[in-house]
């Protein structure tokens, strides 16, 4: 980083912060945090969540919600969606503009995020994080003390290689890996009941977990259903794959 | 870009720079960028591919290779494999040990990785880009002219707005977008022939192609081959989707 890092220190009236990520990108990071967040909120919990993955930021979308933020005393107030408390990018861009920016900019972005939205009386914070071990991961990791992170993966190959990446940079960063969530697991055909792996098999995902000595926490299956929902803004919420999540 | 940026000039000895990019991760960029320089190899094309997914390098996986890149004359020489002259950090790292690097260091490798390596005597580079519009993208685009920039997406809403903005970045780095392709299109259940559209419709991407005044190239159905062969590094060269790129 460079000079002058402020300290890390917790989000004010924050209870824990919880990062949903993957080394890998599509494998279903947003749609977990959101069904997280939403899991955690049924359970009656107050619950926000925040998307930095700056050049990609779908949580607008994935909610079915607009709106600009509005300030007030200088603290940026968070968008309520389903009874959540949010903050995105996208919330302040056009919606299919780039965002061209190089890391510097990101980690501001990301460093006001977390320090200038008024995020208080939550008793969970989900981060929804970016593909990718630079510098939002780096902007997080050292701007405020991360409880805990799920990290996202399909049984394939090319994304296990880099959940284990992603994994391994939470280890380095010391924050505390709660578990691994297997998604897009197998896809079931409606009419016949028959089971096509087509990302893998979910028994690769455990071999993993043991050997980078971590859990599956549960696994959501290929479903039509759950990407329809996410691209209407009605987020399909799942039979909670998640519990042990809750019990963090 | 810091001060002292030096000048975009080509790569020695090389025909045609083109891009495989999307502003989303996991839709099949690195698959599909091995399938088409597999597919302009078979043409009897001299083709190599440059991975510039620093933190997630899935080429060595891709292509079942290992080893370490000699060095001759101060110069880099890529990797060679299935035919094809091949550059990934993932030749340089440990397998799934995490790069944990700021953009200007990402931006500092890939200007080595296309100034340094010895590409001479190529018809056409491939570029494997990583999701995003940051650094990588940036470092691509003012360090070599790149002729052409295919963008590959599923039909999701929530991939069709991150390809919606890895093609106006293009625009905006003065990159001509030769066309999307479709990947993930559909699946088919092979003893009944029942289609189902889990990522959503093709069509979707042709609308949106429309409004982005662009065309779809070419569509990958969603197949269980297509991911075997990433992951155990036999890629399924597929029924040339991308034809008429080998015409661009
Ligand atoms: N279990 C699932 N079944 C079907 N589609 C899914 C599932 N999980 C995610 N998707 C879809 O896959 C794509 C990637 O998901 P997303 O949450 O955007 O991943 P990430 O945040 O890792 O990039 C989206 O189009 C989403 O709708
Ligand atoms: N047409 C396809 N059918 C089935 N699986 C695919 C297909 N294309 C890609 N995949 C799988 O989807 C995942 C993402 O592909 P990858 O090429 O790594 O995407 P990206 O480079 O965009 O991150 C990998 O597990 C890959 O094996």
């Amino acid at each position: 980083g460079g000079g002058g890092m402020p300290p890390s220190a917790p989000i004010e009236g924050v209870g824990r912060v919880i990062a949903v990520a993957s080394g890998k990108g599509g494998v279903g990071k947003s749609t977990v945090a959101v069904n997280l967040a939403l899991a955690l909120q049924k359970l009656d919990y107050r619950v926000g969540v925040l998307d930095i993955d700056i050049y990609g930021p779908s949580l607008p979308t994935l909610l079915g919600v607009a709106g600009r933020p509005a300030v007030s005393n200088r603290r940026i107030l968070p968008i309520e969606a389903s009874g959540l408390r949010i903050m995105s990018l996208g919330f302040l861009m056009e919606e299919d503009s780039p965002v061209i920016w190089r890391g510097p900019i990101v980690t501001g972005i990301i460093r006001q995020f977390l320090r200038d939205v008024d995020w208080s009386g939550l008793d969970y914070l989900i981060i929804d994080m970016p593909p990718g071990t630079g510098d939002a991961q780096l902007a997080l990791a050292q701007t405020v003390p991360v409880d805990g992170a799920l990290v996202v993966t399909t049984p394939s190959d090319l994304a296990l290689l880099d959940a284990a990446r992603g994994l391994q940079m939470f280890k380095t960063l010391n924050v505390e890996v709660m578990g691994i969530v297997t998604n897009m697991a197998r896809f079931v055909v409606p009419s016949s009941g028959e089971e096509f792996f087509i990302f893998g098999k979910p028994e690769e995902v455990a071999k993993e977990a043991k050997r980078l000595e971590t859990t599956v926490l549960g696994e959501i299956p290929l479903d039509t259903e759950v990407r329809r929902g996410g691209d209407e803004g009605q987020p399909v919420v799942l039979a909670d794959p998640e519990s042990p999540v809750s019990q963090a």
